[in-house]
């Protein structure tokens, strides 16, 4: 099963 | 006053047509080296960056910086309205709560001039690195949307497996599997048929192909798409905007669970 992931577990806000 | 004026307003069209499936409102950055924006879809999946830099407009004025929340959906809606071959000319007076379209038409013979409100928006800013990326192909732009429109059919998923030969696309799904490879191209009379690829390590990544359609919507941008890989890194997919600038879309892989 593939899992998406979001962009903040490599960047950083600010 | 913000002030930026392009013979060819048809190219500031396609660049909301671009964006606007993957992000409805945005805010733009205005200052005096030009137009820049970053949006997040609401997913938190994808991004993009948009750069149009001062000098790639006719003319170009900005006093002061402003950031200006625009509904992109609204704005696409009134560029519909504009002309193949109109000038466009994009301005907000000081202390206006409003952004101002005005379209000219190339024998000057027609003029429209259209304003849409400016919006409040919160927005969330990300930093991305300079990176050195394992991977970049660069191929035609409407090779690329088809190869994307194509793996949808099979799955949601599609998996790109680059190495110093070619590029492969897979996707799986209850229909059934399929894939495209692409060789780098040996030989071609016009630069922008090619496909080739710079690699520094081979890479397999999967990526939401429903994602990868939505960026496809910035082909007509751009002869070109460049596609920067590393392992558990986002994609960049990046079109050129003529010599202006470019959009960057950046894309989180999905990953074994």
């Amino acid at each position: 099963k593939q899992q998406q992931q979001t962009l903040s577990s490599f960047y950083h806000y600010g | 006053m913000f002030e930026a004026r392009l013979a060819q307003g048809s190219i500031f069209a396609k660049v909301i047509e671009g964006l606007r499936e993957l992000v409805t409102e945005a805010t733009w950055e205005c200052s005096g080296n030009g137009i820049t924006l970053q949006a997040m879809d609401s997913s938190h999946v994808a991004l993009v960056s948009l750069v149009l830099r001062s000098d790639g407009f006719e003319t170009y004025r900005c006093d002061r910086n402003m950031s200006l929340g625009i509904s992109l959906t609204s704005m696409s809606k009134v560029l519909k309205m504009m002309g193949k071959d109109d000038t466009l000319t994009i301005r907000v007076n000081d202390d206006s709560d409003a952004i101002v379209l005005s379209m000219e038409s190339q024998n000057q013979e027609e003029f429209a001039e259209y304003e849409l409100r400016l919006m409040d928006l919160d927005s969330e800013h990300l930093g991305i690195p300079d990176t050195d990326y394992s991977c970049v192909v660069k191929m035609p732009s409407t090779k690329f949307s088809r190869i994307c429109r194509d793996m949808a059919i099979l799955g949601d998923s599609v998996t790109i497996c680059s190495t110093k030969d070619g590029v492969k696309f897979g996707a799986k799904g209850d229909v059934g599997q399929g894939s495209i490879r692409l060789n780098q191209s040996t030989n071609v009379d016009k630069e922008e048929d090619a496909v080739s690829i710079e690699l520094r390590e081979a890479v397999a990544l999967t990526f939401a192909v429903r994602y990868l359609n939505m960026f496809c919507k910035a082909a007509p941008l751009s002869n070109q798409v460049n596609l920067s890989m590393s392992e558990d890194t986002p994609l960049m997919c990046e079109f050129k905007v003529g010599d202006m600038g470019h959009i960057r879309f950046y894309l989180a892989p999905k990953i074994e669970d």
